[in-house]
């Protein structure tokens, strides 16, 4: 399957919030998002990696103006879970190439990677799928990426009219 | 936007490899990816989180039976990269709840992750879009974690027909 790439998605309204050494345990994530929905906060990306020693950060992006109410909800979480602290950072943005087939075409994510490298843009979070390749980058260097991005996939700038994440 | 769910996608062929403790700034994910990409190893879920004292972790799956050829690439460029190790678990399974609108209805990934929660299924890895939550589990975790999402969403088992990640 060819890898079909349509265009860079780009989202600079939200802000990232990061739970630190959370228990590598069942339960804890659905403790965590449970209290955010009941709140109605509206999280967006997830993004967990591998535990260490029995603990592991859960990252989120979430609207920007969303961020004191979730760290409302769980900074006193924090004794119930176990966990060591809330961080959140303001200034990030979203990038996403979309397309179809990524799955089976290794280049394509090393590809986009390399377009913000050259363009010294540093990658904070990754999140993949089959249609999606996401990074987190810093706010201010979002438009540096966006056009890295198309530059290397030959993308006019007109491709990403409307494109969701 | 009410979120759509339409199945639970799983997959058992692939594997989870992890590049520990490599550096945050930019150019490290593209070198990592360029190799494997040159060496056609292909990669499908791709989660970094954010950095803690200027180290971060970044793990992906790939078709368990590419591990040796990743592994063999990989070590050689710890040096190069300044990684501190790589670790392989082909033990695991990938679960996605696959649908649309789900980054407007924050209590989709809750209630995923509460009935693995409830079945006692440990989530090793998280990475979510607006159409899809994607969990890593421990394999032998995977018929028990399918049918509690199934349960929970009041999803038929042949709601899954040719579902892709
Ligand atoms: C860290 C968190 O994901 C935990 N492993 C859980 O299952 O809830
Ligand atoms: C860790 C890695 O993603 C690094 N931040 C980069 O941009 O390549």
């Amino acid at each position: 399957e060819d890898a079909i790439i349509s265009g860079v998605a780009h989202d600079t309204s939200e802000a990232k919030l990061t739970i630190l050494g959370l228990p590598d345990r069942p339960g804890v994530a659905a403790r965590v998002f449970t209290e955010l929905a009941d709140a109605n906060v509206n999280v967006d990306m997830i993004v967990q990696n591998v535990s260490a020693d029995g603990r592991t950060d859960i990252s989120f992006t979430l609207p920007r103006g969303d961020t004191a109410k979730a760290q409302a909800i769980l900074e006193p979480l924090l004794d119930d879970v176990d966990g060591a602290g809330v961080l959140v950072d303001p200034d990030v943005a979203k990038v996403s190439l979309v397309g179809a087939g990524m799955k089976t075409n290794p280049g394509i994510a090393a590809k986009m990677f390399s377009a913000l490298s050259a363009a010294d843009v540093n990658i904070e979070m990754i999140s993949t799928s089959t249609i999606r390749v996401s990074v987190v980058v810093a706010k201010d260097d979002v438009e540096t990426a966006v056009q890295a991005v198309h530059a290397v996939f030959g993308l006019g700038d007109d491709a990403d009219e409307g494109r969701s994440h």
